[in-house]
């Protein structure tokens, strides 16, 4: 039925993952688009374009590594500026749930290293922030490596795969990662007042989830095909019939 | 009477003449997502190919469908035992993937690899 919401017809099979995804995460036809562009948009259909061709067909020589990539951009940013000529800005990426047939591959920060702000040339970095407890913030001492981004010379992207996983991807409930980007004016413009607080970081910085879904090894762990559970019931008795 | 069926399989068949266009085949379909009503979700691709399979499955099954033993048993029974047990139907045999990219409700993008989301080849 053309134009019609497909939902009523997909939850009489719900536990698919396909229809599962469909009924959970598919905007409804009432709600509005969501309204995203920009960079974030631009950088995923770069990947889009590299790992599929117009069809939709998904290239041999692709070498995006995962079967699925989700762009997240930071909630909020709290600019504040430190000694000299030096910007922090906090940003809180929201983490999902996670999912049992969804698993982590990697985690990366991409960010503009370069920015051109007011008529200043900045140049920046990310670092991952470990909060030890409420009243006292440390910087944490790891570090991702970070190398250009294979997409844009623009972009760089940090590997934070095992921050991610190591403080983060076990925990139960809401979980937000948070970091730290971090701008220093470059030489000759120092001291001079940044509109700073004017800017959003939505479009310089945000997180890239890898994930490959193990849905099928999930439910062989699971159920045991039927076959397998008689053969190996067999194999054990003929076992104990050697052994008499 | 089995054999008389299992012979046809050498010689010509001449129970469908006539029909060649009815049997099981894949069929080219290409749908929009604004069809499916996805429109406002999936950002690409526009079009979506997912094929489908129809036709009748021939009495004495063809080796090309890559038809499994119990297709051919199914046949034996529908014909010698039981008309109850039916013919086995026409489905798709081979699946191709599609890569989809789409907005989440709270704004994220999300690249992902469906699998067997185009049907390839048919099978009966």
């Amino acid at each position: 039925k053309v134009g019609q919401p497909s939902a009523a017809l997909l939850a009489e099979a719900p536990t698919l993952p396909l229809i599962q995804e469909l009924l959970e995460e598919a905007p409804g036809k009432q709600q509005r688009k969501p309204q995203v562009q920009g960079h974030p948009m631009r950088y995923m259909l770069e990947l889009y374009q590299r790992s599929a061709d117009a069809h939709g067909h998904p290239r041999e020589n692709r070498t995006i590594g995962a079967t699925m990539v989700r762009l997240v951009r930071p909630l909020a940013n709290i600019a504040r500026t430190l000694r000299g000529p030096q910007y922090i800005q906090t940003l809180d990426f929201p983490l999902r749930p996670n999912r049992i047939a969804y698993q982590l591959v990697r985690a990366i920060m991409v960010y503009h290293h370069q920015v051109y702000l007011a008529g200043f040339h900045l140049s920046c970095h990310v670092e991952p922030w470990v909060q030890k407890n409420t009243s006292n913030h440390t910087l944490s001492s790891e570090r991702g490596s970070s190398k250009p981004s294979l997409l844009s010379k623009a972009w760089t992207e940090m590997d934070i795969t095992q921050h991610v996983q190591q403080r983060l991807w076990d925990h139960k409930g809401h979980r937000v990662l948070q970091l730290r980007f971090i701008c220093q004016q470059q030489k000759g413009s120092e001291g001079l007042q940044l509109p700073w607080h004017d800017t959003s970081s939505l479009d310089t910085a945000f997180l890239l989830l890898y994930f490959n879904d193990t849905y099928k090894s999930v439910q062989k762990a699971k159920l045991p095909p039927r076959g397998q559970e008689e053969f190996k019931k067999r194999d054990s008795s003929l076992f104990l019939h050697r052994a008499r | 009477r089995a054999a008389i069926i299992t012979s046809k399989i050498l010689g010509p068949t001449q129970e469908h003449v006539g029909s060649e266009s009815n049997q099981c085949s894949l069929h080219h379909f290409q749908v929009s997502f604004h069809q499916l009503g996805w429109d406002h979700w999936i950002i690409a691709p526009n079009l979506y190919t997912p094929n489908y399979c129809k036709g009748a499955c021939p009495r004495v099954l063809r080796y090309g469908l890559n038809s499994p033993n119990h297709a051919i048993i199914q046949n034996l029974v529908n014909e010698l035992v039981d008309q109850n047990v039916p013919q086995p139907s026409c489905v798709p045999y081979k699946y191709a993937p599609i890569s989809i990219l789409l907005v989440e409700a709270n704004g994220s993008i999300l690249y992902k690899e469906y699998k067997d989301m185009i049907a390839q080849s048919c099978t009966c």
